[in-house]
C-alpha cells in the first residue's frame, strides 16, 4: 500500500514553500527557526 | 593520488593549516575578518603553496586529508561523545571551508569567473578522489561520511552567502557542486549515499537550483541527480521487501519528492517521463507522486463530478512539456526509420515482427524487456496519433482513435505480448494519465478503446489491473488515472461490471463498489 | 508479473557498503553551521513532554507572542538564524529599537527632551545582555547613525 505520505514530518498544505524549512530526507520534523541560517543584518551577528 | 613530500612541504602545510584554523577561531569573528586572510595569503604565497598548481594541489590534499583523518581520531576518541567529536571535527573543517571559500572569492580580479570556478573544481576534485579512495582501499566498510559532508555542505553554504562577487558566480558553483555530486552518485559511493541524499537536498541547495537559478536552468541538472538516484535504488526496490538500510533511503526519497510535488510541481511535471524510465514499475506509489504533479496555475476538476467532460476542459488540448529527449531511446535508426514508415503508410506487416524483436533484449524472465524503449515507443506513437488526429481537426475520442497506424500498434503490442510485455505496455499507456493536457486525453481514450474493443478478458484483466494497482495504493494519484477508472467503471458501454475478474474476491469486489460509490 | 529479481553481485557490493553506513546516519546539525551557544542536541525527554515542536511556531505571529524577555534571549543566542530575525522583528513591533555601536536594544521611557536630525535625547530603558537586565537610563543619546 505504500507509505503513509502524510506522516512523514511535511507539512503538505501549507500555502508557504516547503524548501526553506526541509529539515532534511532522513528528519521528521521541518527545521525550527534557530536551525535555519538567515542573512541578518551584520550588526545582529554579535558573538 | 599520494602526495609524495619533497622538500619538508607537508610539514609547511600542516604548520600553516593548524595556523589557519587557530586564525579562523580567534580572529576572523571579529570586525575585520577580510585582513587576517590577506596576511595569510601572505604566508601562503611566502612558503611557496601558491607558487604553481601542481603547490596548490598538494596544499588542499594534504589539508583535506588533516580534515578526514581528525575526523576518524575523533570519532575513534572513546572518551568523548559522538556528538562531541563531530564538534571537534567541525572546528577544523568550517575554518578549512572558510579559506578555501575566501581563496575561491579572491582569486583572479572580481569580474573574472573562470579563475573562481576553476580553483573551485580543482578543490571539489580533490576533494571526491580522496573520499572515493578512502572508501574503496582506506576504510570500506568502516568509511565514514560525516567529514566528507560537512566539507561539500559548508564550502556550498559559504559560497551561496550574500556577497556581490559570490552572486556572479552563483551559476557556476551550483554547476560545480552538480557535476561533484554526480561523481559521487550512489552507484559510485554507496558508503556515501545518505549524505549524499542530505547533500543534494539541502534546503539552501534547492533553494539554489530550483528557485533562484534564472529561467530554471538548473532543473535540467537536479533530474540528473535525481535519476542517479533512482538507478541507484531501482534494483533494491525492484522486490516487495525492503531492508532496512534501504527503507531509509527511499523514505528519504518520498520526503524530497513530496518538497518537490509541493514546491516545484512543474519541475515534476516536465521530468517525469525520465523518473518514470528508471523507477522500477513495481515502484507504485513513488510514481504516483511523480505522476500527481500538476502546474500550480492549473485548478483540476474533482475527478468525481457527474458528467464531467474531459473534452470540453480548458487544458485537455494543450501538449505538456516533456523535458526528455525520449525519441533519441527509440534505438537503432533503422527500426525508428521503420516505425516512421509504418505510421505513415500503415504498412508492412513485417514491422511488428521487428518491432518485437527490438522491445524483447532477454529471455530471463521479469527482465525480458527493454523498457526504456517500450516507454519511448508508446509516448512517441501517441505524441504521432495526436497530431494525426488533429490534423483531421478532430480531438482524441474513441472513435478518432480507432483504426490507425498508431493503434495497429498499440493493439498489436496488447495482443501479441505475453503477460510480462503486456504489463509494461500498458504501464507506458498508464503513465501518461497525468493532468489535464493532450496527452492524458489522448491515451485514457486509447486505454478505454483497448478495453472495449479486445475479445480477450486476459487483457481486460490486466488493464484492470494496471490500473487498480495504481489506485489501491496510498495517496496521492493523477488526476487522469481517477478518471480513466472512473469512465470504465461508469460508462455500460464497457460493461466493467459483467466481467468475472471483477467479482474474482469479496475484497476485490467491496473495493471496486466503493470507488463506484465514490463516483456516484 | 515482473515478479522478484535477484540482486546482482555489484549491487550486493552496494548494499554492504550501504548497509555499513547506515549506522552512521547524518544527522541534521551536521549540515548546520556550529552554534556558539545552542548546538542541536537532540535529547530524550519523557514521553509526555511534547516531542513536536509547536505549531506555526516558526511564525512572526508566534514571536509576537512571546515575552520581551524571551525576545532577547532569542536575539541574543541564536545569532544568525531565522528565529533571531524574527525575534528582532517582534521587538521593533514593540518599539525597541536596536542600537548598531552597543549592541543594545533600547525603548523611550518617554518623550525626548531634544530631538534633531543627528540624534535623540533623553530617558531610555535599555536591555543589558551582559548584567541581562533592562535599565533605565537618563540623559541618554541616541544618534540616529546608530539607528539599524
Amino acid at each position: 500500500m505504500g507509505q503513509d505520505l502524510t506522516a512523514l514530518g511535511l507539512n503538505l498544505n501549507s500555502s508557504e514553500n516547503l524548501y526553506p524549512s526541509f529539515g532534511g530526507p532522513f528528519a521528521d520534523a521541518p527545521a525550527r527557526p534557530q536551525d535555519i541560517d538567515y542573512n541578518v543584518p551584520p550588526e545582529y551577528v554579535i558573538n | 593520488t599520494d602526495v609524495v613530500d619533497t622538500d619538508g612541504f607537508a610539514e609547511k602545510t600542516e604548520h600553516l593549516f593548524r595556523h589557519w584554523v587557530y586564525t579562523y577561531h580567534n580572529e576572523m569573528n571579529g570586525r575585520d575578518p577580510v585582513k587576517y586572510f590577506g596576511s595569510f595569503v601572505n604566508r601562503m604565497n611566502f612558503l611557496g603553496v601558491l607558487k604553481g598548481d601542481e603547490q596548490l594541489t598538494k596544499f588542499f590534499t594534504i589539508a583535506t586529508k588533516m580534515c578526514i583523518e581528525a575526523s576518524y581520531r575523533n570519532l575513534a576518541d572513546t572518551t568523548i561523545t559522538q556528538a562531541i567529536a563531530k564538534t571537534k571535527t567541525y572546528h577544523w573543517i568550517d575554518a578549512y571551508v572558510r579559506l578555501i571559500a575566501l581563496l575561491v572569492r579572491h582569486s583572479g580580479d572580481g569580474s573574472n569567473s573562470n579563475t573562481k570556478l576553476n580553483l573551485l573544481n580543482k578543490v571539489l576534485g580533490i576533494v571526491v578522489g580522496i573520499l572515493l579512495q578512502d572508501q574503496e582501499q582506506l576504510h570500506g566498510a568502516n568509511f565514514q561520511q560525516f567529514g566528507y559532508q560537512r566539507i561539500f555542505i559548508m564550502l556550498f553554504l559559504e559560497l551561496s552567502a550574500h556577497d556581490a562577487i559570490l552572486e556572479n558566480i552563483s551559476v557556476g558553483v551550483v554547476t560545480a557542486f552538480c557535476h561533484t555530486y554526480h561523481m559521487l552518485r550512489p552507484a559510485n559511493a554507496p558508503g556515501f549515499c545518505y549524505a549524499w541524499l542530505e547533500l543534494i537536498s539541502n534546503r539552501v541547495f534547492l533553494g539554489r537550483i530550483l528557485a533562484m537559478i534564472p529561467q530554471q536552468k538548473g532543473w535540467f541538472m537536479y533530474s540528473q541527480l535525481l535519476i542517479d538516484l533512482f538507478k541507484y535504488l531501482a534494483p533494491f526496490l525492484r522486490n516487495a521487501e525492503l531492508a532496512k538500510p534501504v527503507t531509509v533511503l527511499y523514505k528519504g526519497t518520498l520526503r524530497v519528492l513530496l518538497v518537490l510535488l509541493h514546491d516545484f510541481p512543474e519541475f515534476l511535471c516536465d521530468y517525469h517521463f525520465g523518473f518514470c524510465d528508471v523507477i522500477p514499475p513495481n515502484c507504485i506509489q513513488m510514481r504516483n507522486l511523480i505522476l500527481s504533479a500538476y502546474p500550480r496555475n492549473m485548478r483540476l476538476p474533482d475527478p468525481f463530478t457527474p458528467n464531467l467532460k474531459v473534452s470540453t476542459l480548458a487544458d485537455i488540448t494543450t501538449p505538456p512539456r516533456i523535458c526528455t529527449n525520449y525519441t533519441a531511446a527509440i534505438q537503432p535508426a533503422s527500426f525508428k526509420k521503420d516505425l516512421d514508415s509504418y505510421l505513415k503508410q500503415r504498412a508492412p506487416v513485417t514491422f511488428f515482427a521487428e518491432l518485437k524483436r527490438n522491445l524483447q533484449i532477454s529471455n530471463e524472465p521479469g527482465s525480458r524487456y527493454n523498457i526504456p524503449l517500450m516507454n519511448a515507443l508508446v509516448l512517441y506513437v501517441g505524441t504521432q496519433a495526436i497530431a494525426h488526429i488533429r490534423l483531421k481537426n478532430q480531438v482524441p475520442s474513441k472513435q478518432t482513435v480507432a483504426s490507425s497506424a498508431h493503434m495497429d500498434i498499440f493493439q498489436n503490442l496488447a495482443v501479441d505480448s505475453d503477460n510480462e510485455g503486456r504489463y509494461l505496455f500498458l504501464n507506458a499507456i498508464a503513465n501518461q494519465l497525468r493532468y489535464p493536457n493532450s496527452h492524458t486525453h489522448y491515451f485514457s481514450c486509447t486505454l478505454l478503446y483497448l478495453f472495449h474493443e479486445t475479445n480477450s478478458e486476459a487483457i481486460q484483466e490486466q488493464i484492470t489491473r494496471v490500473l487498480l494497482e495504481r489506485l489501491i495504493v496510498n495517496r496521492p494519484h493523477p488526476w487522469g488515472l481517477l478518471i480513466t477508472f472512473i469512465e470504465l467503471i461508469k460508462n455500460p458501454e464497457y460493461e466493467f461490471w459483467k466481467h468475472d475478474f471483477v467479482h474474482c474476491a469479496p475484497e476485490i469486489e467491496k473495493l471496486f463498489e466503493s470507488v463506484a460509490r465514490s463516483c456516484m | 508479473p515482473l515478479g522478484q529479481l535477484t540482486l546482482q553481485k555489484e549491487h550486493q557490493i552496494q548494499f554492504q557498503l550501504m548497509e555499513a553506513t547506515f549506522y552512521h546516519m547524518p544527522q541534521p546539525c551536521d549540515s548546520e553551521r556550529l552554534r556558539n551557544y545552542l548546538q542541536r542536541q537532540p535529547v530524550q525527554t519523557p514521553p509526555h513532554y511534547p516531542q513536536q515542536q509547536l505549531p506555526h511556531s516558526d511564525t512572526f505571529e508566534f514571536f509576537q507572542r512571546l515575552s520581551t524577555e524571551t525576545l532577547f534571549f532569542i536575539f541574543y543566542y541564536m545569532e544568525g538564524t531565522k528565529a533571531q530575525y524574527l525575534a528582532a522583528k517582534a521587538l521593533k513591533k514593540q518599539s525597541w529599537r536596536f542600537h548598531t555601536k552597543y549592541m543594545m536594544w533600547f525603548q523611550r521611557h518617554e518623550e525626548p527632551k531634544i530631538i534633531n536630525e543627528e540624534y535623540e535625547q533623553g530617558t531610555y530603558i535599555y536591555f543589558d545582555y551582559e548584567k541581562w537586565g533592562q535599565r533605565k537610563k537618563e540623559g541618554f543619546t541616541f544618534e540616529y547613525k546608530y539607528l539599524e
